[in-house]
C-alpha cells in the first residue's frame, strides 16, 4: 500500500509504500492515552503466482478499536461489522446506513465509503475500492484517511500515526532523476538524509474510481528514515 | 361404462391454479372447466379454498360459450338483490370459514344435458413475510379425478430469489417427478402437473389422491437492508435488514387460569411456555401474572433471564393451578405497572424493549368486566409506550375485544385454536416476536415527491418479517427517489437510506413486460385497503366514516372483495335475471362468527328443489 502525508506547514506532502506479504498485519495509528487502535491487514494479488513485474499489496481488512467505548470496527471489501459489548452487528457496502451510538457516528456508503467518527475530533474515512470482479489479478481492497485527528494525544503512534504531530522537512538539491519526469532530491528529515524523488499518488477520498492526484516527494526503501525505526517495527500479530 | 373421468353425468375437464407472483404480490387464477355428459340439466360445483387474508377481485361463469362476468358493489346493494332473490325462492351459496387460515369459496350452477361451464375465479394477495420466508397457500382438493390437473406459480422478484421449495402434504414418489421447482436470478417457477393416473389414490381407485396442503415458500435475495419499486406513478418499499443484533426484551406474560382453562388447554398453555423459557435470551427480563378472580406474580419486579431464574420460572409453569373466574383488567394493569416500574427504575437496560403477551380463553367476568372501560384502561395505562399482544384461545373467548385492544396499543391479536397443536400455535407466536431488531422504525420520504402513503412507523421490526410502505409518486420532474429509514438497534440508532434512480427503474421494469404491470398501484390498494379496515375496528363516528368511506372507495375502484363489498355475477335464467354474490361480513359479527370472512352468496334458479346453503363457521 502507498501512504501519502500532507504537511500543511510545508505545503506540500510526503509518499512511501510499504511492502510486504499477504497476511501481515501493521499497526497504522495507536495513541496510548485513548486507547484508540488502528490496524491493517495486507492482502496480495488474487493468483500470487501470476508473472507481474511487481507483487502489489493491499489494506483488505482493516481494525479500528476504541476500548473507552468498548467498541471495535472490522472492515473488509466484503462487509462491515461493529462490536460493541461484545456483541455484533454487520453491514455490507450495499447498504446506505448512518449509525450513531454515545458519540459514535458510523456512515457507510453504499459501495463507496464509509465515515467513522470517534467522537469530536477523530474521523476516518475508509474507501473501497472495487476491482473488476472477473480481474485475473487485482482484488477488491480498502484505503484509510485520517481527516481529523485534533483529540488524539500526543503520544500517538504508528505507521500513519506519528504523522500526526507536526514535523519538520527540508528538501534540497533537486536534480533530474533516471526518469526525467521525475526528478530526485535530497531531504533531511528527522536527522536522516535522505534520496527522495518526486512523483504523484492518488488521492481516493473525493473520487474513489479516479482518485486525485497528489504530487508528493517519494521517500523509498519502505519509508525507511522518514518512519521511526524500520517498517517490520509496525508488524503486529493480530488485527485487534 | 363411463370412464373414471366422468361422475354423476358430469366430467371435469381441467382444473388450472395459475399463480403469478410479482414482489410478493400473488395474482392466483383458478380455473375449472366442466361438461354434462348426462340427459338432464345437472348441478356443477365449484369449490375453491382460498387464504382469509387474500381479496377475491373476480369471478366469471361462463356456460356455453357466454361469459357471465362479476361486478362489485357495495355490500348493501348487493345485499338488497341477495336478499330479493332469496325471497324468490332463489337457490344461496355460501363461502365459509374453513380451518385456521383459509375460507371455502363454494358455488354451483345448473348446467344443461350436454353444456359445458368453466368457472373462473381471481384473487389477489400480498404474502407476509414471517420467520425468514414468504408462503402462498393453496390447497388441493379435487372431488373426483381431473383430466388435466395443474398448478403453475412464476414468481418475479426484483430482489433475485435466494430460495425456492414446495412442500405438499400428499406428495408420493410417483409425484415427486411431476413436481418441479427452479429458479434462477429474478425468476422462479413452480410446477404440478400430475397426469390423470397419477392422480387416481391406487392403481384401481377412481378417487383422487390429490387432497392436502401446496405450500409455496420462498425468499428473495438481501444485498440491501430495502428495496425501492416504483412503477405507472406508485412506488413500493420492502424493508428488512439483515444481522443487526437482538433487542433484549422484558417480557410479562399475562396469563389466564380461570376455571375454564383446566385440563388440555392448561397443559398445553405449561408445555408452550417451558418451551418458550428454553428460548428467551439470557439479556432478557421476564415475569409472569396469573389471574382468574385474583390476580398474583411469579416475582415481585421483572426479573432477568438469568440460568438460575428460569429454572425458578420453570417450576413455577409446571406448578401453577386453575381457578375462578376472569379478571382481565387487574391482570393486565398490573403488568403495565410492573413493566412502567421496572423501566423507571431502571431495573431493565435502557436499550430494551417491552411487550406484554396475554393468553385467555374467555370473556372478563369479574372486577371491571365493561369491555369499554378494561380498554380504556389499558390504553391508558400503556401510553402507547410498547405493544400488547393477545393470544385468545379456544372458541368462547371474546376475541373481537382481545383483537381492539391489541390493536389499539399497537400489537395483534392471534385466535390460538383448540387442537392438539395449540402449543406449537403459542410457541410459533412468540418465535415471531422473540427476536425485536429495531423499535421504533419510521420510513421517511420526501414528503412533496409522495402521496397516499401506508403505515411508515412501526414499533418494531423483528428478525425474518419485512416492513411494506407503498404510496403514490406524485413528482414526476424529479429524477431520485430518497427513502430513509429511522430505527433504534441494541446498541446504536440507525439510519438506512436507499435512493433509486427513477429513469434507471424505468428501463429496468420495461424489461420485464410479462409481469402485470399494475401490480404496485394494486399491491398499494390491497394495503391500504387492510390498513383502512384495521384502523376502522377502533374507529367511532365519523371517524370511522370516513374509513369506511375511504375502504369502500378503494375496493370499488380496484375490484376487491372486502368486508364492505360484494361480488355480483347476474345470469339471466328463464327471461329472469339470477344473482351470484360474493362478499366478506365485517367485524359486526359475532366474536365466534368472526372467521366466516369471505361469504359468497350464488342464487339461481334451479329447476327443482330450490336449497339453502346455511353460512356456519
Amino acid at each position: 500500500p502507498h501512504f501519502i502525508i500532507e504537511v500543511p506547514q510545508k505545503d506540500g506532502a510526503l509518499c512511501f509504500n510499504i511492502d510486504v506479504q499477504p497476511g501481515v498485519v501493521l499497526n497504522l495509528i495507536r495513541d496510548p492515552d485513548t486507547g484508540i487502535t488502528v490496524n491493517g491487514e495486507i492482502i496480495g494479488e488474487k493468483d500470487p503466482s501470476s508473472e507481474t513485474k511487481k507483487k502489489k499489496s493491499y489494506f483488505g481488512r482493516l481494525g479500528i478499536v476504541d476500548p473507552q467505548m468498548d467498541l471495535q470496527i472490522e472492515v473488509t471489501p466484503q462487509k462491515i461489522t461493529l462490536w460493541s459489548g461484545g456483541r455484533r452487528t454487520s453491514f455490507t457496502w450495499m447498504d446506505t446506513v448512518t449509525i450513531t451510538q454515545n458519540g459514535l457516528s458510523v456512515t457507510i456508503n453504499k459501495k463507496k465509503n464509509m465515515v467513522v467518527s470517534i467522537g469530536d475530533g477523530v474521523t476516518f474515512v475508509i474507501v473501497l475500492h472495487e476491482v473488476w470482479k472477473k480481474h485475473p489479478i487485482h482484488q477488491d481492497f480498502l484505503g484509510l484517511y485520517t481527516v481529523d485527528s485534533h483529540r488524539m494525544s500526543t503520544k500517538t503512534h504508528g505507521l500513519l500515526g506519528q504523522f500526526f504531530h507536526p514535523f519538520d522537512f527540508e528538501v534540497f538539491d533537486v536534480r533530474p532523476g533516471s526518469d526525467p519526469k521525475k526528478p530526485d532530491a535530497t531531504m533531511i528529515v528527522k536527522n536522516h538524509k535522505l534520496i527522495v524523488t518526486w512523483g504523484s499518488q492518488k488521492d481516493y477520498r473525493m473520487d474513489s474510481g479516479h482518485g486525485t492526484k497528489v504530487s508528493c516527494w517519494f521517500v523509498h526503501d519502505n519509508g525507511s528514515g522518514l518512519i521511526d525505526g524500520v517498517h517490520t517495527d509496525y508488524i503486529v500479530p493480530t488485527l485487534f | 361404462s363411463l370412464p373414471d373421468t366422468v361422475v354423476n353425468g358430469i366430467e371435469i375437464y381441467s382444473t388450472k391454479i395459475n399463480c403469478k407472483v410479482t414482489s410478493r404480490f400473488a395474482h392466483n387464477v383458478v380455473t375449472t372447466r366442466a361438461v354434462n355428459h348426462a340427459d338432464t340439466a345437472k348441478e356443477v360445483f365449484f369449490d375453491v379454498e382460498l387464504p382469509k387474508t387474500a381479496f377475491i377481485t373476480n369471478f366469471t361463469i361462463t356456460i356455453d360459450g357466454v361469459t357471465y362476468p362479476g361486478n362489485v358493489k357495495e355490500k348493501e346493494v348487493a345485499k338488497k338483490q341477495y336478499d330479493k332473490a332469496v325471497s324468490q325462492g332463489k337457490t344461496a351459496g355460501l363461502v365459509k370459514a374453513s380451518g385456521r387460515k383459509l375460507e371455502k369459496f363454494t358455488v354451483s350452477v345448473n348446467v344443461a344435458a350436454g353444456s359445458k361451464v368453466t368457472f373462473e375465479l381471481t384473487y389477489e394477495e400480498l404474502l407476509k413475510r414471517q420467520k425468514g420466508k414468504y408462503e402462498m397457500y393453496i390447497k388441493v382438493q379435487p372431488k373426483q379425478l381431473v383430466n388435466h390437473f395443474e398448478i403453475v406459480a412464476d414468481i418475479y422478484e426484483p430482489q433475485g430469489i435466494k430460495e425456492l421449495d414446495a412442500d405438499v402434504s400428499f406428495i408420493t414418489n410417483d409425484l415427486m417427478d411431476v413436481l418441479t421447482t427452479s429458479f434462477s436470478g429474478k425468476k422462479g417457477q413452480v410446477s404440478f402437473k400430475p397426469t390423470f393416473d397419477q392422480q387416481r389414490s391406487c392403481p384401481t381407485c377412481s378417487t383422487s389422491l390429490l387432497n392436502g396442503d401446496f405450500i409455496i415458500r420462498y425468499d428473495v435475495n438481501r444485498e440491501q437492508p430495502g428495496n425501492v419499486q416504483i412503477v405507472n406513478g406508485y412506488f413500493v418499499h420492502f424493508f428488512a435488514p439483515q444481522n443487526l443484533p437482538v433487542v433484549p426484551k422484558n417480557v410479562v406474560f399475562v396469563i389466564d387460569v380461570s376455571g375454564s382453562m383446566s385440563g388440555q388447554k392448561m397443559a398445553q398453555t405449561k408445555e408452550a411456555l417451558l418451551h418458550i423459557l428454553n428460548d428467551v435470551r439470557e439479556d432478557d427480563f421476564l415475569n409472569f401474572i396469573l389471574f382468574s378472580s385474583d390476580v398474583s406474580t411469579w416475582k415481585e419486579n421483572m426479573v432477568p433471564a438469568t440460568p438460575e431464574n428460569l429454572r425458578m420460572a420453570r417450576e413455577f409453569v409446571r406448578n401453577f393451578r386453575v381457578t375462578g373466574a376472569t379478571n382481565i383488567n387487574d391482570a393486565l394493569l398490573k403488568g403495565i405497572e410492573m413493566i412502567n416500574k421496572a423501566r423507571e427504575t431502571g431495573i431493565v437496560p435502557e436499550r430494551s424493549t417491552s411487550i406484554i403477551i396475554m393468553l385467555t380463553d374467555g370473556e372478563a367476568n369479574t372486577g371491571e368486566s365493561r369491555v369499554d372501560k378494561i380498554q380504556e384502561n389499558v390504553r391508558n395505562a400503556i401510553g402507547g409506550k410498547f405493544p400488547l399482544y393477545n393470544l385468545g384461545f379456544g372458541h368462547d373467548v371474546n376475541y373481537n375485544f382481545l383483537e381492539k385492544m391489541a390493536l389499539e396499543n399497537h400489537g395483534l391479536a392471534r385466535r390460538i385454536y383448540e387442537d392438539s397443536d395449540a402449543n406449537l400455535q403459542m410457541q410459533g407466536f412468540y418465535d415471531e416476536v422473540a427476536n425485536p431488531l429495531l423499535t421504533d422504525v419510521d420510513l421517511q420520504y420526501p414528503q412533496n415527491t409522495i402521496s397516499d402513503i401506508t403505515q411508515n412507523n412501526y414499533q418494531h421490526f423483528y428478525d425474518g418479517s419485512e416492513i411494506v410502505v407503498a404510496g403514490r409518486v406524485v413528482d414526476f420532474e424529479t429524477n431520485s427517489f430518497v427513502a430513509d429509514v429511522k430505527g433504534h438497534g441494541a446498541l446504536n440508532d440507525l439510519t438506512f437510506t436507499e435512493e433509486v434512480d427513477l429513469k434507471e427503474m424505468e428501463e429496468a421494469l420495461k424489461e420485464q413486460e410479462y409481469i402485470f404491470g399494475d401490480y404496485i398501484e394494486r399491491l398499494w390498494a390491497y394495503l391500504t385497503i387492510e390498513q383502512l379496515l384495521e384502523k376502522r375496528k377502533n374507529a367511532q363516528g365519523e371517524e370511522k366514516e370516513k374509513l369506511t368511506a375511504q375502504a369502500l372507495d378503494l375496493s370499488l375502484k380496484y375490484h376487491f372483495v372486502t368486508p364492505l363489498t360484494s361480488m355480483v355475477v347476474t345470469k339471466p335464467e328463464d327471461n329472469e335475471d339470477s344473482e351470484f354474490i360474493a362478499d366478506k361480513p365485517g367485524e359486526e359479527v359475532k366474536a365466534d362468527q368472526i372467521s366466516h370472512a369471505y361469504a359468497t352468496q350464488l342464487n339461481y334458479q334451479p329447476p327443482s328443489n330450490p336449497y339453502y346453503f346455511v353460512d356456519g363457521d
